[in-house]
């Protein structure tokens, strides 16, 4: 693509496009967009965050990544639409404008590049992290069951050949342990969004225990507006609620952890499931899924700003 | 490349908690190399599972054994694959 405006939200890309996609989106729009490498891969790939901001040191934050598991194509498809839809939006849009005055915005659209590139070329399937598991030839840790929540419990595994493979010590993959040390060094991000796909859900902490965590009233009213404002526009239906009441035991998740760390605000998503492709969502549902999955976030992000703790 | 020539998914629905138990017992059967797309926690939540070739026959069984249900989600999953990979040929040529 020739500028942020020809490139083609509605067809999936490969990692160098999307990586290409960014550095157009810095050099088109500098003084709101940059880049910032936070680590590599395991395969030395560059794990790229876009940081959208309008100044000042240090602001309250939002974290959002895309992608962690690498087969949920739609993810990071929805991640390059936000990042438009961010620059577009900013000046016209109000509510944006106004997080942006008083928020940074942090953006990880491929969580998971070594994945991301393996599913172009090898499996379309793949869902993990490329590591080499040692005495194991299975390969890769879900880096969603890597962080230091509940780490290696019930709703992992300890085989390596397993999907939930927990790995072999929390923030083991270096795509979990480079956002831990961002997070950590950071250490002002009030709301942290990990979107997955699909199923259909909006999920809070936690997954490892059925202790709810002490913010859950307020947690389960942004979700209730978050869910509303997500279903009106296309009548999708969500539900939503803490993740082992809602889908089931999962120990070492990556929002358990970030609530752990202080981020009330910790949320995460299961796209659209058009019911009959799975994960394998054809490229015109891009968009939509894009667009409704943004007013949700929307709702998150304007509580956010509203409610500074 | 790995492809999946007859690979299909099913979306399997659990009436009752003794059925997700029976579908827990199939994700421990590692000789099936299933690969649980959503995995097992409430009869109310369906599963999917992609199913290779060479395992649909004693899946199908097991299923119908146990009076579980189940449909085609994704009657061969390499074709949509193929879709995928075509498509955005297109769109980049375009």
């Amino acid at each position: 693509a020739l500028s942020v405006e020809t490139f083609n939200y509605a067809t999936y890309h490969t990692l160098n496009e999307i990586y290409d996609f960014m550095d157009l989106l810095v050099a088109e729009r500098p003084n709101l967009v940059s880049k910032i490498e936070i680590g590599y891969s395991t395969e030395g790939l560059p794990l790229n965050v876009l940081k959208f901001s309008t100044g000042g040191p240090n602001r309250p934050a939002i974290w959002i990544d895309t992608g962690i598991h690498s087969r949920e194509w739609v993810t990071q498809a929805t991640g390059v639409w936000f990042a438009k839809k961010i620059i577009s939006d900013y000046g016209k849009d109000e509510s944006l404008t106004a997080i942006l005055d008083k928020m940074d915005i942090f953006l990880e659209i491929i969580t998971n590049p070594d994945g991301f590139v393996f599913t172009h070329t090898q499996n379309r399937m793949w869902r993990k992290t490329r590591s080499i598991n040692a005495g194991s030839s299975c390969r890769g840790v879900d880096p969603n069951r890597n962080w230091d929540a509940g780490f290696g419990g019930l709703g992992s595994s300890r085989n390596p050949c397993s999907e939930t493979y927990h790995g072999p010590h929390a923030n083991s993959e270096p795509e979990v342990k480079a956002i831990v040390d961002f997070v950590k060094q950071h250490g002002n991000i009030k709301a942290f969004i990990s979107i997955h796909s699909y199923s259909q859900l909006l999920l809070y902490p936690y997954g490892y225990t059925k202790t709810p965590v002490p913010d859950q009233k307020e947690l389960d009213s942004i979700a209730t507006a978050a869910v509303t404002a997500l279903s009106s526009l296309y009548g999708t239906s969500y539900r939503y609620g803490s993740i082992i009441t809602t889908i089931y035991q999962a120990s070492g998740g990556t929002i358990d952890w970030t609530y752990n760390q202080g981020i009330k605000y910790s949320f995460t998503f299961e796209l659209r499931d058009a019911g009959r492709y799975g994960f394998m969502l054809p490229a015109n549902q891009i968009i939509p899924t894009a667009q409704e999955t943004w007013k949700a976030l929307m709702v998150i992000m304007e509580h956010a700003r509203d409610h500074p703790y | 490349t790995e492809v999946f020539v007859g690979h299909q998914v099913l979306r399997i629905s659990m009436a009752n908690e003794a059925q997700v138990e029976k579908m827990r017992e199939l994700e421990t059967m590692d000789h099936l190399q299933l690969d649980f797309w959503a995995s097992p926690s409430h009869p109310e939540r369906p599963v999917d599972v992609r199913v290779p070739f060479t395992s649909l026959q004693a899946v199908k069984v097991f299923l119908e054994q146990n009076n579980i249900q189940y449909f085609i989600l994704i009657k061969d999953l390499q074709r949509l694959v193929d879709d995928e990979k075509a498509q955005m040929v297109r769109q980049r040529s375009r």
